[in-house]
């Protein structure tokens, strides 16, 4: 699953 | 974070270091597309919404608040100041942003990660931001030559995401369950559409790093 919750990239 | 993003985020904000000297000292957006620097200030303003409820660490919301307050510096001064918005030539730089706009909406809407408003508008941004170098590499083809910094601005801009792929192959193969299919094939296509700047670029520095870019 896209790790889409967590977006810890600019 | 790993030292391929690292030096993206920095060849990024070495980036915006270049054009802010450049529009302020040089007091001139001469070959400085004000279609690509508004698109910026979009994919900025609409990626990173985030920044009030996801904190994932303060490197990251500082820069954030960075690239938003850059960017929408940079379009003001083209705009609005004097003299530099007497420098922007309307009838060179007259890419058609909304036919870059437009589709890049439509994709975010139709493939993104999901379906909730934030993430269609993340998507739009992470698409936005792939094509948005166009109208800057179009004016500078009008012009055939690329004034020394404006040179060094694309290179950084260039560099920063092509890193940013280092970076995605390294979490790849270093993390379990890392997949962002979204931005891998967006970051491909950015990094892409600079080959051909690169190729011209690395000629005209072999002989030193002053020497203009002719492109054909």
């Amino acid at each position: 699953k896209e790790r889409s919750r967590l977006k810890d990239e600019l | 974070m790993n030292i391929f993003r690292f030096l993206g985020d920095m060849s990024h904000i070495l980036s915006f270091v270049i054009l802010l000297l450049k529009i302020t000292q040089g007091k001139s957006a001469a070959g400085i597309s004000l279609r690509t620097q508004e698109l910026y200030m979009i994919v900025f303003c609409s990626r990173y919404l985030d920044l009030f409820w996801n904190f994932s660490s303060l490197y990251n919301s500082f820069l954030k608040v960075v690239f938003i307050a850059c960017s929408s510096a940079i379009v003001y001064i083209i705009r609005f100041k004097s003299p530099q918005k007497d420098t922007w030539n309307p009838e060179l730089d007259n890419f058609p942003i909304q036919y870059l706009i437009g589709p890049c909406a439509v994709a975010g809407l139709l493939i993104n990660q999901d379906w909730t408003p934030f993430e269609m508008i993340w998507a739009f941004s992470i698409y936005l931001e792939a094509v948005a170098i166009l109208p800057q590499l179009f004016l500078l083809q009008k012009q055939g030559e690329v004034e020394n910094l404006t040179s060094h601005y694309v290179a950084a801009l260039g560099a920063y995401r092509g890193l940013y792929l280092m970076n995605w192959v390294y979490r790849y193969f270093t993390e379990d369950d890392y997949l962002q299919r979204i931005v891998w094939f967006a970051g491909t296509v950015q990094t892409g559409l600079y080959i051909d700047f690169f190729y011209h670029y690395y000629q005209s520095k072999r002989g030193g790093l002053s020497r203009p870019v002719k492109l054909p």
